[in-house]
Parts: C-alpha cells; sequence; structure tokens
C-alpha cells in the first residue's frame, strides 16, 4: 500500500481538487483507493457529494475517540473509497494535545489496511499543525500542488522544511515524490519561470533532503473551469466531464505516479 | 479615517492582491492609505517589494513590544505607506495569550493615526485567530474577496457568523460593506451563480446581522495573469500594468468603495 499525502500550507492551490480526482484517476485504472479527508473545512468530504447523517462516525472520531477508518469509510465509486472529514476536527488538534504519540494516531490506524487498499490519498488543510503533522507520520510520500505563481511561490522553502523536520524527528523515511503545476495556464511566461526555479531547487538537493529525487511532474493540470463546477454537483472530474483538460491530465498524472513507484 | 479590512479564511481568493491594489488605487485617487499587513505570511509586504533590513520594526514589535505603527511604515507610492509583517508573527498568537486586552493591541495603536490617513487597509491571514480578530475590533468596515467557486462559497458562512460574534462580544459597530468577486471568469455558469447566491444569501439579512445592507460590489475583479505577475516585481498593478484589465477594475472597485462611504 502506497500512503501518500497532498500537502501545501499556502490556501487553494489544488490540494483537495488534486487529491480527490487522482485517487479517482488509480481507481478508474483499476486499484484500490482510500481517500482520507483531513481537512476541518471537509471540501473533500463535499467535492465527492457525501452527505452524512448527523451520528456518522468520521475522521474526528479516528482521532478523538479511537473509532477504526472501517468505520468511517464509505465507497464513492468503484474502488475507491473515502474516509469523511468533520468541522470538528478543528478542534481536534487541541484534544489530542495531551494524548501519547499524538503524532502517530492516524499511523497506528492505518496499520491494518495494508492488505485492503493498493493507495491512500490523504487531503491535507492549509496549515502546518498537528493533522499535518498526522498526515506526515502516516504517508510515506508526498505530492505539493503548486499554483504556478509568484506569491504561492513563497512558501515551498517552508515546507519542504517541515517535512525534513517530519522525518529527522520521528525518523522516518518520508520522501517528497513530487510538485504538481495546478491550474497551469500554458503560454504565460510566469508559469514557465516558477516551473524552471522549482526544477532548479529540486535539482540542487543533498542526498539527506526528503525532496532528493524530487521532480517537477511532467503533467501539468491546466485551468479548466469544469474542475471547478464539479465539486458543486457532488461529482469527481471523471463523473462530471469525463471528455475534458480535467480528466485528461488527471489521468495522466495518475499514470506518471504509478509509474513512479518504488518496486515493494 | 476608515479603516477596513480585508479578509476571508478561505485560502488563496484574493485578499492580498485586493488590500495592496484597493490601497494603491485610493492613493492615486489623492487618497492618504496606510496598508497594514497582519498576515505572517508578509504577502503584502512581498508585494510592494519592500526588503527590510534585519533589524527593522514591524507589525510583531507593535503586537508584542507596544512600538508605535509609525515607527514601522514606510513609504511605497505617493501617498501610500505600509505597516509591513514579520514571519514572527506567526508566534505572535501564542505570546499575546496572556496581555491584557489582546483583542484591541491593533485598535488602540491606529487610534492617534485618524488624522494622518484617509484610508487604513488591513490584509488579514486566511485564518479567524487572534490577530484577525484585532483587526475586527480595528476595523469598522469589512470587505470581503471571493473566487466564485463552489468549495469557495462553503466558509461565507462561518466568516459571518465570527463578525457577528466580535461585534456582540465587543459591542462594535462593525460592518460588512460587501463581496467583491474576484479572479472573475465572465461567461462561466459558475461565476453567475455564485454571484446570484450570495445576492440571495446578503439580501436575506436581518437589521440585526454585521452584513444587513452589505451588497456583492458591481465591480468583478476579471482573471487576469498581469495581477499575478505584479507582485513578482514588487509592484502594485498600476506600477506594473498600468493599462491592463486589473488596473481598471481595481481603479473601479475603489471609486465604487469611496462613493459607499457613510458621511463623516
Ligand atoms: N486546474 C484547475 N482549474 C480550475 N479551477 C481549479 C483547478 N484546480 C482547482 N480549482 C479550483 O480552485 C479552487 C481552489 O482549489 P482547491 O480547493 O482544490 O485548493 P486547496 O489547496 O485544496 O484549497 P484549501 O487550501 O482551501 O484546502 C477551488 O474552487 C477549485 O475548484
Ligand atoms: N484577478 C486575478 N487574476 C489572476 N490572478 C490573481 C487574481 N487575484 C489574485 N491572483 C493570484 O492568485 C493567487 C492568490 O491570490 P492572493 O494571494 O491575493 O490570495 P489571498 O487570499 O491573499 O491568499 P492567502 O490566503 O494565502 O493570503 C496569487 O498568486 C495572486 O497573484
Ligand atoms: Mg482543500
Ligand atoms: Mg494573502
Amino acid at each position: 500500500m502506497r500512503a501518500i499525502a497532498v500537502l501545501n500550507q499556502k490556501g487553494g492551490v489544488g490540494k483537495t481538487t488534486t487529491a480527490v480526482n487522482l485517487a479517482a484517476a488509480l481507481a478508474r485504472d483499476g486499484q484500490r483507493v482510500l481517500l482520507l479527508d483531513l481537512d476541518p473545512q471537509g471540501h473533500a468530504t463535499l467535492h465527492v457529494g457525501l452527505e452524512l447523517p448527523e451520528d456518522a462516525l468520521t475522521v474526528y472520531d479516528v482521532f478523538v475517540r479511537g473509532a477504526a477508518i472501517a468505520e468511517t469509510a464509505r465507497m464513492v465509486t468503484d474502488r475507491m473509497a473515502i474516509a469523511p472529514a468533520h468541522i470538528d476536527l478543528v478542534g481536534a488538534e487541541v484534544e489530542l494535545c495531551d494524548q501519547e504519540n499524538r503524532e502517530h494516531v492516524l499511523a497506528r490506524t492505518l496499520g491494518p489496511y495494508a492488505e485492503h487498499f493498493d493507495y491512500v490519498i490523504i487531503d491535507c488543510a492549509p496549515s502546518l499543525g498537528l493533522l499535518t503533522i498526522n498526515a506526515l507520520t502516516a504517508a510515506r510520500e508526498v505530492i505539493i500542488p503548486l499554483q504556478p505563481h509568484f506569491l504561492a511561490l513563497q512558501g515551498l522553502g517552508r515546507l519542504l522544511q517541515t517535512t525534513a523536520g517530519v522525518r529527522a524527528a520521528f525518523a522516518s523515511d518520508l520522501r517528497i515524490l513530487g510538485v504538481v503545476m495546478c491550474m497551469f495556464e500554458r503560454g504565460t511566461k510566469l508559469g514557465q519561470e516558477v516551473v524552471r526555479d522549482v526544477q532548479g531547487f529540486l535539482a540542487a538537493a543533498d542526498a539527506a533532503d526528503p525532496w532528493y529525487g524530487a521532480v517537477v511532474f511532467e503533467t501539468q493540470i491546466r485551468r479548466n473551469i469544469k474542475l471547478a463546477e464539479a465539486p458543486s454537483f457532488g461529482k469527481t472530474i471523471f463523473d462530471y466531464a469525463p471528455v475534458s483538460h480535467g480528466a485528461e491530465d488527471y489521468l495522466a498524472l495518475a499514470r506518471e505516479i504509478h509509474a513512479a513507484r518504488v518496486p515493494a
């Protein structure tokens, strides 16, 4: 099982859109996928159109009451399940403060699922708090969605430092798989500049850095209004607009990521 | 002096772009404007190309050491000054925890400037923490930048509730001036739908709601790559691309907001 965290503390850069549609693309290609919504905003849960009854168990219960992931997970499409978020997650970081081993709650609950899923894709909140630390100790790989804009580029250094900090603190083999350009507008010089900047930065990594070997994915997710419309219908791009740039790009990304897997 | 907070806890929706270019547009029209960067990311400070010497005083010093705004403010263009942010602001919320009257630090320091400036425009961080509460007790008016997308619409209710909470808790006359559509793509049905949704929501307000009388501004800020390029040159849209949709739209917004001022 590959556990991949989709992470960038800068808001609105395409994390949820990438987590949901990458999970759906992998499932279309025959992989068994669990999408884990770790953002109190619950946008991945909304994106797939999941309406939860009041007493439904969510990721909040996993963190605060020790519920098993299986008790929260619901099938969304063939081979794709979601463990939904709930706004109460906002309080989980405070409630976890006194728990033993609070950084590894998620890692411990994912353990038993290694046989059931080929992929776990974790949609993270736009912050570097305890929930995100849990994602980084549970996942072995990180994908960084990046909007190819100057302001969005500024926080990348801090994000990479945080992953290095988690790797050192917990002696894990966490590694950055790559950066995926989202909302890409071909033909703008800003887009090309940002790609070159990031490629240069990644190429200069030391063997000890978690981003050693990380790449800017070949696949660029083009700006495409259908990707922004799909969540309002509670659908992935494959159910909403299967013949669109958005569907093409996320299918290509899934294949690029699946080909990049380290042989088990 | 009008003090206006530019606020939306959803990330990446156009807060900084609006705060900087609205401030610049008001200054072009002859107003004396202070731009206050209250976001630890310091994007407004970056956007105007301000490079601070190591020992420079910033908004952090205003919060944690009682420095006066005047000691931090630097002129950016004619009639426009900025009080810059610093990454240390990340820690200010914790450091303020034990201070008396910690929600009013900003309001107290702005008091003496009522004669010096016609406008104070506050760029807020994408969160609803203590720094943002300080913005809401210092400002009398709020502008909400909104990306006309389904996911961006979800948090609007919570944002409005937070302003109502601040108004009740501190018995202030804080009011929501309006919602400005950012990154607007004319001709998409999603854009039109979001405008209608928000207009309907605002029209249904009670007299006691802080958003009573709030509107969706006529001026829509169109998506325009020049607005995303300008910060990489450390310039406002007026210095970078004075003949562009971005410059046109922010000038129109400034005039709409200035016309909406309550007679002193
Ligand atoms: N390639 C794209 N083309 C057009 N719109 C997009 C694209 N990717 C994402 N969007 C839209 O842009 C907005 C931001 O994307 P998204 O919500 O996925 O970002 P995020 O990083 O998850 O945000 P947050 O930080 O709030 O969690 C959403 O409204 C989404 O529908
Ligand atoms: N009208 C527009 N057209 C094109 N790009 C835009 C527009 N407005 C903002 N942008 C770009 O979109 C990105 C997000 O905008 P901005 O940084 O102003 O949002 P924000 O709400 O301040 O983000 P944060 O929540 O991180 O503070 C930036 O890269 C900015 O340059
Ligand atoms: Mg998201
Ligand atoms: Mg900003």
